[in-house]
């Protein structure tokens, strides 16, 4: 553990948590694409497997049971308790799409043809791109409240960071993992043109809108 | 080397 990736995993949480209080407090999950959250549940169920298998720390195992239960509790939010107010004419992005090429890939490109370790690879290949039903629904509707920004920030800002943990591991460790680098670079791209917008606009107070 | 491993990482 160093310290890039323990302030990758706890800008994760915070993200999570900053959803769940965004939609508890205000009784709503408008502006918020259930598609990308149905995609992050999948996308911990198939990863963290492993909860079943493989002991690695308490830490680890915790913040895996975390993430599965918090991702549980958001869709429940969105699709029972507040499903009134959830924004379904937006959130149109097709996410077979993006499920049936990350299944295809995890099954070409992986590190051992087994089902966990494929599971492991669609997850990290789905977890890249899961986001962009969320900014499809933004873009639709031209802008997100601050509360989502600051979401949005803080998720992006957790793949960034584990980056920089990626890079000191190899220095350190010369342990690498291409297939979650390649991904991880991938997501952290598809953040870029929000985290321009987060830090010229909300940041100075401004509410994010997108050009017209 | 690249082969399956413990995945340590979240």
């Amino acid at each position: 553990m160093n310290i890039f990736r323990l302030a990758g995993d706890l800008s994760h949480l915070l993200a999570i948590i900053i959803l769940l209080l965004k939609i508890w407090k205000t009784r709503s999950c408008a502006g918020i694409s259930g598609k990308s959250q149905v995609l992050f549940a999948i996308v911990y169920l198939t990863r963290y497997l492993d909860l079943f298998t493989t002991y690695i720390s308490l830490y680890n195992s915790i913040m895996k049971i975390v993430f599965i239960a918090a991702s549980g509790a958001t869709l429940y939010l969105m699709y029972v308790k507040f499903k009134a107010t959830y924004d379904h004419n937006h959130d149109s992005f097709r996410i077979e799409f993006l499920l049936i090429p990350c299944v295809i890939l995890a099954l070409i490109i992986n590190h051992d043809f087994t089902v966990m370790e494929i599971l492991w690879t669609f997850s990290i290949y789905l977890e890249s791109v899961a986001i962009l039903p969320q900014l499809f629904l933004v873009s639709k509707t031209g802008e997100a409240e601050s509360i989502t920004s600051h979401y949005l920030f803080a998720l992006g800002s957790y793949r960034a960071l584990y980056l920089l943990n990626w890079i000191y591991r190899y220095m350190a460790e010369s342990h690498y993992d291409l297939i979650a680098i390649f991904a991880g670079v991938v997501q952290t791209i598809l953040y870029c043109d929000f985290f321009y917008l987060y830090i010229t606009k909300v940041l100075k107070g401004k509410k994010l809108q997108l050009p017209a | 080397d690249q082969e399956a491993e413990e995945h340590d990482e979240l």
